[in-house]
């Protein structure tokens, strides 16, 4: 089953 | 402050009503270069990043930055008052607690003005880092919609795989499984129903398929859509306005 990530494992938040 | 015309109200309309079942309150930044929208969706799966460029409206002036804090369905709920081809102004002072919208119709016999309150709303700001995406695809945003329309029937995932053959859509589910493959093409009649696809290497993806329902109402806004991807990041989907773009970074759901 794929797992659902949320964008903030990607982008950082400045 | 901020004043811009717009010469047909239907160009923030269609832009609104695309984006506003995603967003909730969000900063609308606005400066001399235009109009600036980037927020998160209430999953934070999906980043949409509007610009609406000063050469777009007929009539342009923002001397100081101005931040329109808002909530997109209030704004939505103002712009419905208008008509499609009703000359549209938004107006606001510095540092004004309002956005002031007037609707009126060519032959300048009606005028509506609506005050919308502002917010001051201290959102969340993600950094978007340059990305070199190993495949680009540029194909009808009708066609996207509808291929990811079909398979949603199948699954609440898509998985999406490009190669120097093409663009394969595919999903799988209780009832089966189904896949839709595009080979790159150019039709010389609609330059829209091109397939046009830059690889430097393959790349597969998952996605989650009512995410993506709700990025393609965008379909509305151009004919093309351009999709990039690369190994393990966030799609980049764009569909380009006559001056700016609405841009949606979507992450992807990773095999655990």
């Amino acid at each position: 089953e794929n797992l659902q990530i949320s964008l903030g494992e990607f982008f950082d938040s400045s | 402050m901020l004043e811009a015309k717009l010469d047909a109200a239907s160009q923030l309309k269609k832009i609104v009503e695309a984006i506003r079942d995603m967003l909730g309150e969000c900063n609308i930044e606005c400066n001399e270069t235009g109009l600036a929208l980037q927020s998160l969706d209430k999953s934070h799966i999906v980043l949409v990043s509007l610009l609406l460029g000063s050469d777009g409206f007929s009539e342009y002036r923002c001397d100081r930055g101005v931040t329109l804090g808002l909530n997109i369905n209030s704004l939505a709920t103002v712009l419905r008052c208008a008509n499609n081809d009703d000359i549209l102004t938004l107006r606001s002072e510095d540092r004004a607690n309002e956005l002031i919208l007037t609707f009126e119709d060519s032959k300048a016999d009606r005028i509506s003005e609506f005050n919308l309150r502002l917010m001051d709303i201290d959102q969340e700001y993600l950094a978007i880092p340059e990305t070199e995406y190993a495949a680009t695809v540029v194909m009808s945003a009708a066609v996207l919609q509808r291929t990811l329309r079909d398979l949603s029937a199948l699954s609440e995932a898509v998985t999406i795989e490009i190669d120097k053959e093409g663009i394969r859509f595919s999903a799988e589910g209780d009832l089966g499984k189904g896949s839709t493959h595009f080979k790159p093409c150019v039709d010389m009649e609609n330059a829209e129903n091109s397939i046009n696809i830059t690889l430097s290497e393959p790349v597969s993806l998952s996605f989650n398929l009512q995410y993506f329902s709700n990025i393609t109402k965008a379909s509305s806004l151009s004919s093309t859509v351009t999709l990039q991807m690369t190994a393990g990041m966030p799609a980049q989907i764009e569909y380009k306005l006559p001056s700016g773009h609405v841009r949606y970074y979507f992450a992807p759901k990773i095999e655990d």
